[in-house]
């Protein structure tokens, strides 16, 4: 996330919508925008208030071509609106031209790009995290929009965490109402079971086993699965290599033999299943595991006894230096099974029904007791009559 | 490939209006003045920020992101070491 440098010194703003929409009701209008606001009071102390007359904080209006500030709007499409950042006065423009809709995907989400104009009116620029709601651009209406973790860490840098509020728990992670857990899968509770990828997307994570897939609870694995990938993330083939999700654009990339497939949620994006080596120059085909790791955000794959360093931004992306020996991880063993970098911050390398928890800041497998390795079942799939994996995991 | 300076008038205008292009675009004629160097480094700053392939080519993903509904604040809003510093 980016912050412009300004921020309101009080926390209970006001508003008026000054000007509404031509063609859309008042009282959506008035309801949309104050859930719109409500994005950012329900993880800070903010307060936002609609005041019919006299000084307000945020000025809202819808407005055409030029309107006064000499940013004009351009018709439909290209720029559906603007804000001012608080030493600005915070004002929200939106441009009138546009068809703004409510839950609809047809037109601009009213609820969506006004969310985003006033994180700009609390002092926030443009994130590079393309899942954010502070990217500057319009990815259409998502029906189960729910703000990224970028975004609250950004308004709570300027906000504080809103102590007198009940909020979200200590770990990164955004989580609703607990899954039902089911024990005693039986595929996943065999002994030695060998797992094909696991990663994490938007704070789930999956498992992935044949053609099949599971989404794993906090201790154990969630109701209703396995469920065929096929069904669950439509092109996509079953026995895949590898798989990660990359939070700077918030997209899966999963990889079978010489090829890779990338998703949007749960849907490919056109133009897939690509080659590895177009892609990912520099990274072999089979693929034994592939993650995202914490300690400086590159990607990592790993094959066989070596693994490789992939920066997106360097050329090549693969340093010469690479591939080097997985002994490099201290403790973690040669033909891996899958990786993941789990959202409480530890990488889990996974072979043979067992995993091992690497420390990235000691750089090392974890000494703890009991000992890593460990068997997966009763600690990730919530087998047997152990406590799941949770006690284990938060040592 | 570099790119040709003033063969794509419409990026060069986004990439000032968003912040990536320190010039003002709006008199077409000052595309003249635009260094290609300056305008290489523009979309690649730009490829960087919409995590595409960093090429500072105008390909055809580059220009499909620009063309995507966005919002009007600029990407780019000075930077640290421009702003004044706090003793």
């Amino acid at each position: 996330y980016a912050l412009q440098g300004s921020r309101w010194r009080v926390k209970a703003l006001t508003y008026r919508i000054s000007s509404y929409p031509r063609n859309v009701k008042r009282s959506e209008v008035d309801a949309e925008l104050a859930r719109a606001f409500n994005v950012w009071s329900e993880y800070t102390d903010l307060t936002f208030t609609p005041k019919a007359s006299g000084q307000v904080h945020i000025d809202v209006r819808f407005a055409r071509g030029e309107h006064g500030d000499g940013d004009p709007f351009d018709g439909p499409g290209g720029t559906l609106a603007h804000a001012y950042f608080p030493v600005y006065g915070g004002d929200a423009h939106f441009d009138d031209a546009e068809s703004w809709t409510f839950r609809s995907y047809r037109g601009t989400n009213l609820f969506q790009v006004a969310a985003h104009e006033f994180g700009h009116s609390l002092g926030l620029s443009h994130s590079d995290v393309r899942a954010s709601l502070m990217a500057p651009f319009y990815r259409g209406y998502d029906s189960s929009f729910k703000l990224h973790e970028d975004d609250i860490q950004a308004i709570q840098s300027l906000y504080g965490t809103g102590k007198s509020k009940n909020k979200r728990p200590a770990s990164a992670q955004v989580t609703e109402a607990p899954e039902k857990t089911i024990p005693n899968d039986p595929e996943l509770c065999r002994s030695g079971i060998k797992i094909d990828a696991i990663f994490t997307e938007s704070s789930s994570t999956y498992l992935f086993k044949g053609d099949s897939y599971w989404k794993l609870t906090e201790d154990g694995v969630a109701a209703g699965y396995p469920r065929s990938i096929s069904s669950g993330w439509p092109g996509l083939p079953g026995s895949i290599d590898a798989a990660f999700t990359y939070s700077k654009n918030g997209r899966t990339y999963f990889f079978k033999g010489s090829q890779y497939y990338r998703f949007s949620g749960k849907t490919m994006d056109d133009g897939y299943p690509k080659m590895i080596s177009d892609g990912f120059q520099g990274i072999p085909s089979s693929v034994d595991a592939a993650f995202v790791w914490s300690g400086n955000g590159k990607i990592y794959f790993f094959k066989d006894g070596q693994f490789y360093r992939f920066d997106p931004t360097a050329k090549p992306p693969v340093k010469s230096t690479y591939p080097k020996p997985i002994a490099n991880w201290a403790g973690v063993p040669d033909n891996l099974d899958a990786a993941l970098q789990y959202t409480n911050g530890y990488t889990y390398f996974f072979k043979g029904g067992q995993y091992y928890r690497f420390n990235d800041r000691t750089f090392a497998v974890d000494s703890a007791d009991p000992p890593f390795p460990r068997a997966v079942g009763p600690w990730w799939f919530g087998c047997n009559t152990m406590n799941g994996r949770g006690s284990g995991m938060m040592q | 490939a570099a790119p040709v300076v003033n063969s794509d008038p419409q990026a060069m205008f986004y990439l000032s209006q968003f912040g990536y292009l320190n010039a003002n675009l709006k008199n077409p004629g000052s595309g003249n003045l635009i260094s290609e160097d300056a305008l290489i480094s523009a979309i690649k700053d730009f490829q960087a920020f919409a995590q595409l392939n960093i090429t500072g080519v105008m390909d055809d993903e580059t220009k499909e992101v620009m063309s995507m509904p966005r919002c009007g604040v600029r990407d780019k809003i000075g930077t640290a070491g421009r702003a004044r510093r706090r003793r």
